[in-house]
């Protein structure tokens, strides 16, 4: 259960890297 | 929505993103996004905090929207000195009221705002010295007026 959750919570961390990469890539 | 404890010491420039909305977008937006990479850094993994940064990350794409056409924010180096012009302006706004004697919650918060502002440049990379001794500066002034005002002396 605990790698499941850490798994989610790294899933998640990397789509907000993605997203501010982007954000930042346009400027 | 409350910040949580963790993020706390990005409270103060999401403050400033805030209170720049209609006064100064850009300044908004470039605050958000080092709000954004600095709370990323303190703490992207307990839920609390991630809640928090992609409700900021949701708001930042809006307004990265809402601005495409400025280039201030399409392009990073325009951003850079329109930063750094405003907080310089702020700086000697405060600095030229401190040396004429004029002591007051205004001439504060524009050294406290200087200060932030100076941090929000490091989205660009790497502080100048010069920018690094200004904020230095305008954080202690801010800091040592504060307490003079509040301790009825007169600031030196």
């Amino acid at each position: 259960m605990g790698s499941v959750g850490t798994s989610v919570a790294s899933a998640e961390q990397d789509e907000l890297s993605h997203r501010l990469a982007k954000l930042r890539d346009q400027m | 929505m409350a910040l949580p404890p963790q993020l706390k010491s990005i409270q103060h420039h999401l403050r400033t993103a805030q209170e720049h909305e209609k006064r100064d977008p850009v300044v908004a937006y470039y605050c958000r996004l080092y709000a954004m990479q600095t709370g990323m850094k303190l703490d992207s993994k307990s839920p609390e905090c991630r809640k928090f940064l992609v409700k900021l990350m949701d708001q930042l794409e809006t307004m990265k929207k809402e601005l495409s056409d400025n280039e201030s924010v399409t392009q990073e180096v325009v951003g850079n000195a329109h930063i750094e012009n405003y907080a310089l302006k702020m700086f000697l706004y405060a600095d030229n009221e401190d040396r004429s004697g004029r002591f007051h919650k205004n001439m504060i918060k524009s050294f406290y705002t200087a200060s932030l502002l100076l941090d929000v440049l490091c989205v660009f990379g790497e502080l100048s010295e010069e920018n690094v001794q200004h904020r230095k500066y305008a954080r202690w002034k801010a800091t040592y007026i504060h307490n003079c005002l509040k301790n009825g002396e007169t600031p030196l």
